[in-house]
């Protein structure tokens, strides 16, 4: 379990 | 980081450079709807709270760090350095409308139910409808100046790069993002209309006038 979805993506 | 995604990120990057040349060449933000830029600081400094918890690349935190604090600055010169030539009168798009079903959208559909997570979704989600405050001013004063046009296209174009980014790495990355290509494709359409008049009449070297 994440604590947050890495988002690469501006 | 493929050639798309580079692209989109040059023509957002490209975008906010014009407006903010154009409001400090002109000492006038006329044209230049508040609520949408208002709209577009929120959802930078939603999305990019993950600035302080994770790092990603220096690119990255780099641009993160100008979407949020150029923003800040566009509304700094329209709520106070120009205020008089704010155009307030015809900047009247009710973004309650658009912020209560974003929110509920951002609260019901995300990745995961977490702080950061959910204020990423909430900032999707508004930002594929974050314009609209601003074409509908132009659709109400019928003309938006030609640099305000160039503005508006390379933040149309933006957004539809990215779309040809997702595709590229869904082939090659297996990589999708569902709650981004849906909201980005809703984003890229919402320009269309625009992006007709601007090549059939901007692109000739007329001004931007809406058929009567």
């Amino acid at each position: 379990n994440r604590y947050t979805i890495l988002h690469d993506e501006l | 980081m493929n050639v798309f995604r580079l692209a989109g990120d040059l023509s957002h990057l490209l975008a906010i450079i014009i407006l903010l040349l154009k409001i400090w060449k002109t000492r006038s933000c006329a044209g230049i709807s508040g609520r949408s830029q208002i709209l577009f600081a929120l959802v930078y400094t939603t999305r990019y709270l993950d600035l302080f918890t994770n790092f990603i690349s220096l690119y990255n935190s780099v641009m993160k760090v100008f979407f949020i604090s150029t923003s800040c600055a566009t509304i700094y010169l329209m709520y106070v350095k120009f205020k008089a030539t704010y155009d307030h009168n015809h900047d009247t798009f009710r973004i309650g409308f658009l912020l209560i079903p974003v929110t509920i959208l951002g609260l019901l559909i995300n990745h995961d139910f977490t702080p950061l997570e959910v204020l990423w979704t909430f900032s999707i989600y508004l930002e594929s409808v974050a314009i609209l405050p601003q074409l509908f001013m132009v659709s109400k004063t019928g003309d938006a100046e030609t640099i305000t046009s160039h503005y508006l296209f390379c933040l149309g174009l933006y957004r539809a790069l990215y779309i040809f980014n997702w595709i590229y790495r869904y082939y090659f990355e297996g990589f999708y993002d569902l709650i981004a290509i849906v909201a980005g494709v809703v984003q890229t359409v919402l320009y269309c209309d625009f992006f007709y008049l601007y090549v059939t009449r901007v692109i000739k070297g007329k001004a931007l006038k809406l058929p009567a």
